[in-house]
């Protein structure tokens, strides 16, 4: 995946069953965004893989404060880029499920 | 280690904590 500056991490162990996982973003190269965000904490939150999308949780990111409205984008890629590996990996270990 | 909970209006919770220093690229 593209090295977008922002790093998105499973915070648990993927079993494959749940459709909602527990992700870790936090920023790595602050210098890739256009704003730099006000906290360098890692935030966790929960992802739907069935019902939401990586865009819709970036942009509640940026309304709870965490990034600006010009970074909305970057943030819903690399949001983007892994749970696409997520589901990639799942497809691999058990084909027509997910 | 402080620990910032933040709930979204649309009902999502954003847990926020340090990032370990180990997994913050060089600079």
């Amino acid at each position: 995946a593209e090295d977008t500056g922002v790093r998105v991490e499973l915070a648990e162990e993927d079993n494959g069953r749940k459709s909602s996982i527990a992700l870790r973003l936090w920023v790595e190269d602050a210098k890739k965004l256009k704003v730099k965000p006000k906290d360098n904490g890692a935030i966790e939150f929960t992802f739907d893989l069935e019902k939401e999308t990586p865009e819709d949780v970036a942009q509640e990111m940026v309304e709870s404060g965490f990034f600006h409205e010009n970074d909305v984008k970057i943030v819903g890629k690399s949001i983007r880029d892994r749970v696409a590996l997520i589901q990639w990996r799942r497809e691999r270990i058990c084909p027509g499920h997910g | 280690i402080a620990v910032t909970q933040v709930v979204h209006s649309a009902g999502r919770r954003f847990i926020v904590s340090p990032v370990p220093e180990s997994r913050l690229k060089d600079q």
